[in-house]
């Protein structure tokens, strides 16, 4: 029996629409530690990593390991069903072939489930490597997005140039040029508001910005994006889900010929 | 010029 629990319908909403432009389909990983997705796009070019812990959960059973392929669209258009405000109660029988949302309004005079049949993934786990990443990049989400979506307008790359002083991203292309600096700040009233920069080396990198823009699909998740970087080696950004767990993208970098 | 890498290049199949 699995049957994971959560007070209010927005927080899974919110993680799905992170994830489903960026992939059909998902394996959800249950155990009693929480429940995990790791899924590459089709084109191989970047992966997505979901952790939600258990202890996260207003409610979570799972007596067995359970492994449940789920189609994304399909999951969206149920969860289209739930309001925000909804309860949300995911449970599936051990070796079962369907799972159930069920969603219950907060005066509990409005009970709905929908059933939605499992499918057989045959997905590739990746080892991702332990790594010491060059350069770390705290900033608001929000201004990540902001970025994102403007150099998107100028170039299907991006340049991300990161040094002690500060991070820079770049683009250039038929109309022009741009360039968004960030500098570290100090004394910042509040943390989410905090661009912060550990460097041990200087790191200049190639990234497509339509990855970039997908990412930034997660914004609604956290106040804070986590940069992760180090010289040809895939890009980590990193979206902490309060109390819940973590939402991480990876992004292999363009190579020179 | 360049060329997307693929993830595949970077991390091992488990």
């Amino acid at each position: 029996m699995f049957e994971a629990r959560l007070n209010n319908a927005t927080t899974l909403k919110k993680i799905l629409d992170a994830i489903k432009d960026l992939l059909n389909e998902g394996t959800f990983d249950c155990s009693d530690s929480g429940i995990q997705l790791q899924a590459m796009d089709n084109s191989h070019v970047s992966l997505v990593s979901l952790t939600l812990r258990s202890d996260g959960f207003d409610k979570f059973r799972c007596d067995r390991n359970l492994s449940m392929g789920m189609n994304l669209g399909s999951m969206a258009k149920i969860l289209k069903c739930a309001n925000n405000d909804d309860t949300v109660t995911i449970k599936a029988q051990d070796n079962a072939d369907t799972v159930t949302f069920m969603f219950e309004s907060q005066n509990q005079e409005k009970v709905s489930d929908y059933e939605m049949k499992l499918m057989n993934l045959d997905q590739e786990h990746l080892g991702i490597p332990e790594t010491d990443y060059s350069c770390v990049v705290r900033m608001p989400a929000m201004e990540f997005a902001r970025i994102c979506r403007d150099l998107a307008q100028f170039s299907e790359s991006v340049v991300i140039c990161c040094t002690k002083e500060g991070v820079k991203f770049s683009a250039s292309g038929d109309v022009g040029s741009a360039n968004v600096k960030l500098a570290q700040t100090f004394n910042v009233d509040k943390e989410e508001e905090a661009i912060v920069i550990e460097m041990q080396e200087p790191v200049v990198l190639t990234f497509a910005c339509r990855y970039l823009n997908a990412f930034t699909k997660a914004t609604p998740l956290s106040n804070q994006v986590q940069l992760s970087m180090s010289a040809d080696v895939p890009l980590v950004v990193e979206y902490r889900i309060a109390e819940l767990g973590h939402i991480r993208y990876y992004l292999a970098p363009k190579i020179e010929d | 010029t360049q060329t997307q890498g693929r993830l595949d290049n970077f991390f091992k199949v488990l």
